[in-house]
């Protein structure tokens, strides 16, 4: 509850209407970001830790570590240090939390280190797509995640003969 | 496909989309549960903000837009870079016009939106004017000088140009006086066609119809001088701003309300992603 007051108190902090209107001067503006980025910060470490105890929890094995969730706040840019472990061969699993009241089927677009990877959910592989933007990579694919709940998706990255991308599953053109 | 003469199409089973090959410039949109098909021109463009004239010494800044005038200059003026990708998850065309400007514009296969994506700042001033960048939609649309904002993203509100509901309205700027807050959907209607073509925003910006069938939306601005009412600085906004919004064009009807309700909430509440990474097969993790 700590960890979450001190992103409720960086909102508190922003609900001043020069806040919201943006008619800060440019310091008070630097202040409010950087409240947010430490309650932004203290948030997810209490989502990583909620979030691990739950998947221990649900574990077959009582022995099993909890795992060590990590977030990617560059998901709109084209890095992200998330899944970097792909490109040392490691499976990604990524979870995703739908925080509306309705069943949501959406697209979600993931930065990857890597252009050739797999996708998986509890039911197997699912469609999933790559788009190559000057060297870096997008992995596009649907997720299913039900109300105010959670769902996890397996990122793989494929290796020996089925290393070549189908040709059908992505083509970019140079037009101008 | 260089020097095509067939515009780029991206299609699902919902809307089909148009566009120029030449320069990516998104031509029309067609809804095809109905067959309508909205004409349609987006470009870039700009006010120079006032730094005071004879009229007035008030300058354009945090509290207050004012353009120097009402003419707004086009914000690219080069040839952009365009590359189009297609593939089972989704269509998408970027026009790449520098490292301060770029448009992305994506269809996906179950979505029943254009999604657009835009990449806009930092804004360049060392020409020693103040900018206000604004995305401007053109359509085939007759409107009747009305357009449609939310509030707080709740109750829609209706706008007319140059007046206000409760209180006889003197034109003072032309421009200006007709942008209006946008928390999350904007809209403009042609109630004899029963059409509607409306804009989802992730965050709050303004919108206004200077003209039948437009719809501006400002991106972004960088002015010079404050607007002395109190912050004491100018609005010098130094940064890079990566926006997503989506363009929804439909009939006028409580169905087609009631699909982009839920889609303006989806975009202000985007699933959110948690990494992990493991040795475990898909199949053992899940």
């Amino acid at each position: 509850i700590q960890d979450i007051m001190v992103m409720r108190q960086a909102m508190g902090v922003a609900q001043h209407h020069d806040a919201v209107s943006g008619t800060e001067k440019q310091e008070v503006a630097d202040d409010y970001a950087e409240r947010l980025s430490i309650g932004n910060a203290a948030s997810l470490e209490t989502i990583n830790t909620v979030i691990g105890k739950l998947l221990t929890s649900s574990s077959k094995s009582k022995n099993a570590a909890t795992p060590n969730l990590s977030f990617c706040p560059l998901l709109n840019q084209s890095i992200c240090p998330a899944t970097n472990p792909l490109s040392e061969g490691s499976n990604v699993p990524v979870i995703f939390y739908n925080s509306l009241s309705w069943t949501r089927y959406e697209h979600v677009r993931v930065p990857i280190p890597v252009s050739n990877v797999s996708v998986s959910s509890t039911d197997g592989p699912i469609p999933s797509q790559v788009i190559n933007y000057n060297s870096s990579y997008i992995l596009e694919f649907y997720a299913l995640v039900s109300p105010l709940g959670y769902s996890t998706y397996v990122i793989s990255p494929v290796k020996g003969e089925e290393n070549e991308r189908p040709a059908e599953q992505v083509y970019e053109t140079i037009v101008t | 496909k260089e020097n095509t003469a067939n515009p780029i199409v991206f299609e699902n089973k919902y809307i089909s989309a148009q566009f120029n090959p030449n320069d990516g410039s998104l031509i029309s949109i067609t809804n095809v549960t109905s067959g309508a098909t909205l004409n349609i021109q987006q470009e870039y463009v700009w006010y120079q903000s006032s730094d005071g004239n004879y009229d007035s010494t008030q300058c354009s800044g945090a509290y207050i837009f004012r353009p120097n005038e009402d003419y707004a200059f086009k914000y690219n003026n080069i040839t952009p870079i365009v590359t189009v990708a297609q593939g089972p998850i989704s269509s998408s065309i970027r026009i790449f016009w520098s490292d301060i400007m770029v448009q992305t514009f994506r269809l996906y296969t179950e979505s029943e939106h254009l999604e657009v994506e835009e990449i806009i700042g930092p804004i360049d001033i060392s020409d020693n004017l103040g900018k206000e960048v604004v995305s401007r939609y053109t359509t085939d649309l007759s409107t009747d000088n009305t357009w449609y904002s939310d509030s707080n993203g709740m109750e829609m509100q209706k706008r007319i140009t140059n007046y206000r509901p409760s209180w006889n309205y003197t034109v003072v700027q032309p421009t200006s006086g007709n942008y209006v807050p946008v928390n999350a959907i904007t809209y403009i209607q042609d109630t004899s066609k029963n059409l509607q073509f409306t804009v989802l925003t992730d965050r709050s910006r303004s919108s206004a119809s200077l003209r039948s069938g437009q719809l501006d939306v400002m991106m972004h601005r960088r002015t010079l001088m404050d607007d002395g009412r109190g912050v004491g600085q100018p609005m010098n906004e130094s940064t890079q701003i990566i926006t997503t919004s989506k363009l929804i064009f439909h009939d006028i009807s409580e169905v087609a309300q009631s699909h982009y309700r839920p889609t303006a909430l989806g975009l202000a509440h985007p699933l959110y992603p948690m990494f992990t990474s493991t040795q475990q097969s898909s199949s053992q993790w899940n």
